[in-house]
């Protein structure tokens, strides 16, 4: 039978949300030549049983929110990156070499239970 | 945030945040690769971040370090038509332990490569230096002849594989003595043009420009591309 499973508003569950990384504000455009900041986004929001079979979340979180359906106590499943992306950066050492350096997953492209 | 920032830079394989006094001119190579994987993210091509298709080798850490060297003004010229000789030095320390070295190119830069203000031909000399360089000795002791070749004007960039010698000084650093550039000017009889070698080298002089750019494979943070979830 169906679990009636509280009705999440949409805006609190896991989904990506935007996050600029301005390097000016950590100080670091001293030394970071490109790029000035990125847009990093992050994962945030509710993991209910309804959505771990909807959003592309892991086996493991659909029987976590499905047990936690049953009992409360158990944890809710948590909102985490599905799918992330490097960035590329340009920067000064301080022997004035110039270092162009690949970093991956930097960037949060899609959000999920996990 | 002082601690969060320690461990970012842990992350980004620094031990501090860098202070450089000013910033050097990225070199156009580093720009188009920076701006070509710029333009692949925004479009959402996926790229191997461990192929530097630019350059045709492996690696995901590019440096482009600039000459510590400095011109050698010796009394008696190496030989008569000496134009110009410089020890060359490039400071390999950034590159860290587990990472492999997958190209190392010496640019020489000797100018505007343009048809304006023609100067003669010139012969371009590179020595490995094998010993310290002795303050007072004008001439660092030459080792092996590393590359000989002339040089039609206009010179523009010259560009020699320095992998094998880099991958030497980085195991070796204490072997690392630079490299001793000498150009001459050829004796250019049948131009008919009678070049002031002089005005040549002084213009050589001010425009030489010596760079190496170094790729290394970081095997830590270049594992075979995993298939995602």
């Amino acid at each position: 039978a169906a679990i009636p499973v509280p009705k999440a508003s949409c805006k609190n569950l896991c989904h990506r949300h935007q996050l600029f990384i301005n390097f000016r504000d950590l100080g670091w455009h001293k030394w970071i030549i490109a790029p000035k900041g990125f847009m990093a986004n992050y994962c945030h929001g509710d993991c209910p049983f309804s959505l771990t079979v909807s959003l592309n979340s892991s086996n493991y979180a659909f029987m976590q929110a499905l047990m936690q359906a049953v009992d409360p106590e158990t944890p809710q499943a948590v909102c985490i990156p599905s799918k992330l992306s490097p960035i590329s950066m340009l920067y000064q050492d301080n022997n004035d070499n110039v270092i162009l350096r690949h970093y991956e997953d930097m960037v949060v492209d899609e959000c999920g239970c996990g | 945030v002082q601690f969060q920032e320690y461990v970012f830079l842990q992350f980004l394989d620094l031990d501090k945040a860098p202070s450089p006094q000013k910033f050097q001119p990225v070199p156009y190579i580093l720009k188009k690769i920076f701006q070509d994987r710029e333009a692949a993210a925004t479009t959402g091509v996926s790229q191997d971040l461990c192929y530097v298709k630019e350059l045709g080798v492996r690696g995901n850490v590019l440096r482009f370090l600039p000459d510590q060297g400095f011109f050698l003004y010796p009394k008696k010229p190496f030989q008569a038509s000496s134009c110009l000789q410089k020890l060359l030095y490039f400071n390999l320390s950034a590159i860290k332990e587990r990472e492999q070295l997958t190209l190392a190119q010496l640019g020489l830069d000797l100018g505007p490569s343009s048809y304006y203000n023609l100067g003669p031909e010139l012969e371009l000399a590179l020595f490995l230096v094998q010993e310290p360089h002795v303050w007072g000795q004008f001439t660092p002791k030459p080792g092996k002849i590393f590359a000989l070749q002339s040089v039609p004007w206009p010179q523009g960039a010259l560009r020699f594989n320095l992998l094998d010698v880099a991958k030497d000084w980085n195991d070796n650093p204490q072997k690392n003595f630079g490299l001793f550039l000498e150009i001459l000017v050829k004796e250019d009889r049948d131009s008919g043009v009678n070049f002031q070698p002089e005005d040549a080298c002084t213009r050589l002089r001010r425009s030489l420009h010596a760079s190496l750019l170094v790729v290394t494979l970081n095997s830590d943070q270049c594992h075979p591309s995993r298939k995602r979830r």
